[in-house]
């Protein structure tokens, strides 16, 4: 899970596309 | 399922293309063949027009260090900073993907590590789809259309950048010849994110099923939407395997530019993708 931090928080950001 | 349902799952996932892709291909057509009303793009072909374009769009996927500011700097920066830009797009692409993707219907029931790995290993092979239509044989809109930029000038960056983009036009060329529309796109995306064969997948059997479905609604959308092209579902997912290697080249391609080019750094969300892909 450490390994894909930014695509886990991607995936369950609920609402639009999260600022990078 | 009923050929109604098929329908409703290629009407909901060209919805949902439609709000999370900016840039259709029926509008990038729509520019590179300049039928729209909006202003032609700004053509990138040497140095000085790529300063110019870099001010139009006010640098922000472009920022120029201050100490380089010297035109001697700017020619030998030129490089990274168009792959700094590359990148910083790139990253905003994945976050568009993974919207799409929790939309395609049961996605989000996936178990949360099979959606990372879904992810992961789709996201380069939709980007590359995605870029096939702003590209010609000619060049590539980037900046959202705002810009065309010249496969000669890709192709006069120094080493190894100049091998970067070459591999992408040679596809893009040929699968802008099965003459794909934008629903026919997102269903087609939809079907490369559900692969049931990536490596470390935890339960295949719910990604099939899910897949098996958009096939079927695929299959459908190209037999209404292209009755005379013979076999155009098959020659489609044909490409699914073109896309593979070109992804093993690129990934391969940036974890050598890593070693060796001393002032480029990785996004990190590319980092995350990109390590122990293939």
């Amino acid at each position: 899970k450490e390994k894909h931090k930014i695509l886990h928080r991607l995936l369950q950001n609920s609402s639009s596309p999260v600022d990078l | 399922p009923e050929s109604a349902d098929l329908r409703a799952l290629a009407r909901h996932l060209y919805e949902s293309y439609l709000k999370y892709f900016p840039l259709t291909k029926a509008k990038a057509r729509a520019i590179l063949s300049g039928k729209t009303s909006d202003n032609a793009p700004f053509v990138i072909h040497d140095m000085k027009s790529l300063v110019e374009g870099e001010q139009m769009i006010n640098c922000r996927y472009m920022p120029l260090h201050e100490h380089r500011r010297s035109d001697l700097g700017i020619m030998h920066e030129v490089e990274l900073r168009f792959f700094h830009s590359y990148q910083s797009r790139s990253a905003e692409a994945i976050s568009e993907v993974t919207e799409f993707a929790k939309s395609i219907p049961g996605f989000i029931n996936l178990d949360l590590n099979d959606q990372v790995t879904l992810l992961k290993y789709g996201v380069i092979e939709v980007m590359i789809i995605m870029i096939s239509p702003l590209m010609n044989k000619d060049g590539t809109l980037i900046s959202y259309g705002q810009i065309f930029m010249t496969r000669e000038f890709l192709k006069s960056l120094r080493k190894p950048f100049c091998e970067m983009m070459e591999p992408k036009f040679e596809f893009s060329i040929k699968f802008n010849m099965l003459e794909l529309d934008d629903c026919d796109m997102a269903l087609f995306l939809a079907v490369i994110i559900l692969s049931g064969d990536r490596p470390g997948l935890l339960d295949v059997k719910p990604i099939e099923d899910l897949q098996e479905t958009v096939l079927h609604s695929l299959e459908l959308q190209l037999k209404i939407n292209h009755p005379d092209s013979l076999q155009l579902f098959a020659k489609v997912l044909q490409k699914m395997t073109d896309l593979r290697q070109l992804v093993t080249d690129h990934v391969q391609l940036i974890q050598m530019m890593k070693e060796t080019e001393a002032d480029w750094s990785l996004h990190p969300l590319l980092q995350e993708i990109m390590r122990d892909l293939y």
